[in-house]
């Protein structure tokens, strides 16, 4: 369970990362 | 169907979705008894990321000139920010009782929400990026309009030089976005429409240059010419009509994965 939930944060940091650079990008 | 509208999408979604529906059963399989781990560290690192993602959202909002946008992506920012504030919660109320059970409802709201709000934010975004290809095809339809009053040369020359570019970026964005949507059947329209109006192009121009050379010559046949002309001209715009309205239609539906 730690290990699924540290995963999924991390994999959720991700995400928003990618969001970020999508918004990034497109506005540029 | 697909869940995810767009390639791009299903790509940055998919795999955070999964994890959350994987650990809602892990959840549900151990309900009581298991001690939840410390998990500030993670969640810091997150509420870091949202903090960035709402700057740059913030400054996206400010600076762009589509009112929809403008509209819209303020609610899908404060969702992501409201979601994160509830994993902070969780994780500190895990720290006093890791076997809080209202804290893992928390954790799995939290995660939910940033998946909703992220999910919001790229929807937004690539609505925003279909009403640009639609403010294009709406061109070539203004142009497409002014043919039947094209009667000299020069002035088909002009229409030509101001058709081509638009029709170019038409076609580029278009097959561009084609690639993109993970609907085969909405695809394949597009395909389809596109070969049209590329095919039928230069037909048209044909059909005006015959139309100017028998008024100019005042020979018979100018209005079956012109019929000709006007016919091409419709059919074009039918095309690009359709492929204006295929590229609103969306298989995105939120209760769906929800």
């Amino acid at each position: 369970l730690r290990v699924g939930w540290e995963q999924l944060l991390t994999s959720i940091n991700r995400n928003i990362n990618e969001v970020e650079n999508q918004i990034l990008t497109r506005d540029s | 169907m697909p869940v995810f509208h767009t390639k791009t999408i299903e790509s940055i979604l998919e795999p955070v979705a999964q994890q959350v529906s994987r650990l809602v059963i892990l959840h549900e399989e151990a309900e009581d008894g298991n001690p939840m781990p410390d998990l500030e560290r993670p969640v810091m690192a997150v509420s870091r990321a949202v903090a960035n993602l709402v700057k740059v959202g913030r400054e996206t909002i400010n600076s762009s000139d589509d009112p929809i946008l403008k509209q819209d992506m303020p609610a899908a920012l404060m969702r992501v920010e409201g979601a994160s504030k509830l994993l902070e919660e969780a994780s500190a109320m895990l720290k006093q009782d890791p076997l809080s059970g209202s804290a893992r409802k928390k954790l799995i709201e939290g995660s939910r929400g940033i998946l909703q709000g992220t999910s919001a934010l790229l929807l937004c975004f690539d609505e925003s990026e279909v009403r640009k290809i639609i403010r294009e095809c709406k061109r070539v339809l203004d142009y497409l309009a002014v043919a039947e009053v094209i009667e000299t040369m020069e002035d088909l020359v002009q229409f030509l030089k101001d058709l081509s570019p638009c029709l170019s970026k038409v076609s580029r964005e278009v097959g561009g976005r084609e690639k993109e949507l993970t609907h085969q059947v909405h695809r394949e329209i597009l395909i389809r429409c596109l070969d049209q109006v590329k095919t039928l192009a230069p037909i048209l121009i044909c059909s005006m240059k015959i139309f100017i050379h028998i008024i100019a010559q005042g020979g018979k046949g100018a209005e079956e010419a012109a019929e000709n002309r006007n016919y091409l001209a419709q059919r074009m715009t039918d095309e690009i009509n359709e492929i204006i309205r295929v590229l609103q239609l969306t298989t995105y539906d939120e209760e769906e994965w929800d």
